[in-house]
């Protein structure tokens, strides 16, 4: 999660309750927003004793996780009114154990509230296949319309050196759910996005096969990447016509 | 041309 969420925001203030951990925090540009919740369930065992906001600079912890193996166990722990948090890292075998703390900070963030929304379109697909889209389209584009219509969704450019799309249909494939592209629509949208935020929000990619897209006329782009126990979302505001 | 509209003209400060 850290690693794909670390370019695009830095110091986020990770909110630890009952519920397990979240984390919200918009890109420095306002343009992006980034959601994240690490049920209790991702964790074995989980303990809050009060509600704690934990201030961590992404590229300072990114530093100290790469010090962690694959498959270590990851404890972390935080005292009351912490300066630091503690992370031990302990091998399958459990015969190394490392030792780690990084110093938190205060962060003023102000927590923006994300009305429910029913969305006009909501478009499941391969995780792989965005990410080659938005890919393949950023060489051509800075921006990227997404249309969706009971046809299909149509990702279409255009730019410098000519234009380009990718129209995907609604597929299923029985052997791997999270291969298959499905298109839920009440009615036909088209907005025009960032593809610099979209490639980079594609770095999440490793963390679920499927992904899915949100759209709804004049409002953020929902781009959602479900986890065993919680989901990484990013928002992303519209590009508007002059 | 189009504009980049910002994140926080959607979702207000709670």
């Amino acid at each position: 999660v850290v690693e794909a969420i670390k370019d695009l925001v830095q110091d986020c203030n990770f909110d630890c309750n009952d519920d397990g951990i979240q984390l919200q925090a918009m890109d420095n540009s306002h343009v992006a927003l980034v959601s994240m919740k690490l049920s209790t369930g991702a964790f074995s065992p989980f303990r809050c004793d009060r509600n704690i906001a934990l201030g961590i600079n992404l590229n300072s912890l990114m530093k100290v996780l790469r010090a962690a193996g694959n498959d270590d166990i990851l404890t972390l722990k935080a005292e009351d009114q912490p300066d630091s948090l503690n992370l031990v890292f302990e091998s399958p075998g459990q015969d190394r154990m490392s030792e780690y703390d990084i110093k938190l900070m205060d962060i003023d963030q102000e927590h923006l509230g994300i009305p429910e929304t029913e969305y006009a379109a909501t478009i499941s697909l391969p995780s792989a296949e965005f990410q080659r889209i938005c890919r393949d389209l950023s060489a051509l584009s800075e921006s990227v319309s997404i249309e969706a219509s009971k046809d299909g969704v149509k990702f279409s450019c255009s730019g410098d050196i000519g234009n380009g799309s990718v129209t995907l249909r609604p597929h299923t494939n029985v052997e791997d759910e999270s291969k298959s592209t499905s298109i839920a629509l009440t009615e036909p949208v088209n907005l025009t996005f960032s593809l610099k935020y979209l490639v980079n929000f594609c770095k999440a990619s490793s963390l679920s096969g499927s992904v899915q897209l949100c759209l709804s006329n004049e409002v953020p782009l929902l781009v959602e990447f479900k986890m065993g126990a919680g989901y990484l979302r990013f928002y992303l505001a519209p590009k508007i016509g002059d | 041309m189009s504009s980049q509209r910002s994140i926080s003209s959607f979702f207000a400060p709670v």
